[in-house]
């Protein structure tokens, strides 16, 4: 991940679920890393 | 001592305001001591979060996606995702609010989201739209609602004992007792106050309260309360609760009675004073007095620490181009602290005594914010950060006239972000408009 003032930003799969179907995208989200 | 009336609230909208104004707010991350203060780093524009839909028809609470257009304190501009560059739909929406999470807090929660309706038809494949939009954004930490609601818990409780200056005299403190917790602050009844009105807000990190026992132990004037023993449920609130004060070394080149200084007056925070040392008490604290002001009785002498934000030393105000309000009185002006040294022969406190640490607090002129009317400490009032000197905001409450504007210092537990009052249920106090002022 890319670290950003302590904290590090990850990629995650990230679940949608919409009225059609469910899957998937990766999206950055940050970890706290203290 | 100058005080705002109270003005009704109506319906204030800081996202209106805010953008007929095209202004900004201050940062969360410039208030430390405010729920998400120290964990607002990645909250920024372009973040993707799920929000009510609020566009629908069906009488469900359904979620949809929308992105960060722009963030004034806890507030956000959003814009569902499918309005592109349309702006018709933005809202402003208060982040830390339940309803809004990080995206895939739906489908975890097996609720499926649902487009606003005005653009439902608008795209035949919305898994294909979604795809593209959402990969490689950024959205909130998977943890975000569990931080803001840790966040939000104060560890002072109604009924815990505190000792607070006194608000009619300043150069004492009594105890009182927690009446209420908003957001970190703190309603506090004074002992002996028999109907309970006889009242004083604080944030819980002010320098005006203590623990039981304080003022005994640094030498502090005190009024004893004719209450000999603690009703049932008080409890003194515990000594770690409060704020520490960095340790100084009183053995060597300390203040000294007499001693010459620049102090932020407490009666009037508008005005920076030329003001002496009066007494010097243990742990570092010193009674000032503000020249030319004092009461005989020294009645009006006022604790600061000395590693206040709050005193400077002698020429502070001249290099930074402050007005200084020269001692009561005082014909010879403009006032010169050369002579007024020889005249009153007094020496002035050593420079290096005092707390020169700037911290990089981020705040720029201009920028909005709640912040508290000091005068009347139970008022939170709408406004703007209008000059800044070092570590000290000048601090302008829109509305009202320049001379009701306050000195504060940066690190100040009672400057709030915009939307704090919303999210902690404090009544904010709106621009006053010129009807309100009359």
């Amino acid at each position: 991940g890319a670290e950003a003032g302590g904290r590090k930003w990850e990629q995650k799969q990230v679940q949608i679920k919409t009225l059609e179907g469910e899957f998937s995208v990766t999206m950055w989200a940050s970890d706290d890393n203290k | 001592a100058k005080s705002k009336a109270v003005v009704p609230a109506e319906s204030f909208d800081w996202g209106r305001y805010i953008f007929s104004n095209n202004t900004v707010g201050a940062p969360v991350s410039c208030f430390k001591h405010a729920p998400m203060g120290t964990c607002w780093a990645d909250i920024e524009e372009g973040v993707r979060i799920e929000v009510l839909n609020s566009d629908t028809n069906l009488s469900t609470k359904v979620y949809w996606i929308a992105e960060i257009i722009k963030l004034a304190g806890f507030k956000a501009l959003l814009r569902y995702e499918g309005f592109d560059n349309d702006t018709s739909k933005d809202f402003w929406c208060n982040i830390c609010i339940p309803e809004v999470h990080p995206v895939g807090w739906c489908a975890s929660s097996g609720k499926p989201l649902v487009p606003p309706k005005s653009i439902q038809h608008k795209y035949s494949n919305w898994k294909a739209f979604l795809v593209k939009r959402l990969t490689g954004a950024k959205t909130l930490p998977p943890d975000f609602n569990t931080k803001v609601h840790e966040n939000m818990q104060f560890p002072f409780k109604k009924l815990m004992r505190v000792e607070v200056v006194d608000k009619n005299y300043l150069c004492r403190t009594r105890v009182a007792l927690v009446e209420q917790v908003i957001g970190g602050r703190l309603r506090l009844v004074y002992e002996e106050s028999q109907d309970g009105s006889d009242d004083f807000w604080c944030h819980m990190f002010s320098p005006l309260i203590h623990n039981i026992g304080w003022s005994r132990s640094i030498g502090h004037r005190f009024k004893r309360s004719d209450i000999a023993k603690k009703m049932e449920g008080q409890v003194d609130a515990p000594a770690q609760f409060f704020q520490k004060v960095k340790d100084v070394d009183q053995s060597v080149d300390w203040f000294r009675d007499g001693m010459k200084l620049e102090a932020i007056d407490p009666l009037n925070l508008s005005a920076i004073c030329v003001a002496t040392v009066r007494k010097v008490l243990a742990d570092g604290y010193l009674m000032i007095g503000i020249d030319g002001s004092e009461a005989v009785d020294g009645s009006d002498w006022f604790c600061y620490h000395s590693t206040s934000p709050s005193v400077f030393p002698a020429g502070f105000c001249e290099i930074n181009n402050i007005e200084l309000t020269p001692p009561r009185g005082y014909t010879k002006l403009p006032f010169k602290w050369f002579d007024y040294l020889r005249e009153s022969g007094s020496i002035a406190a050593p420079v290096k005594l005092f707390n020169k640490e700037v911290p990089n607090h981020g705040f720029r002129q201009g920028m909005k914010l709640e912040a508290v009317d000091l005068m009347e400490p139970r008022l939170v009032c709408v406004a703007t950060v209008t000059r800044i000197v070092h570590r000290l905001l000048r601090i302008h409450f829109d509305g009202w006239e320049d001379e009701y504007d306050q000195w504060v210092d940066c690190e100040s537990p009672d400057l709030y972000p915009v939307g704090w009052c919303q999210l902690t249920g404090y009544q904010l106090q709106p621009p006053a408009s010129q009807s309100n002022r009359d």
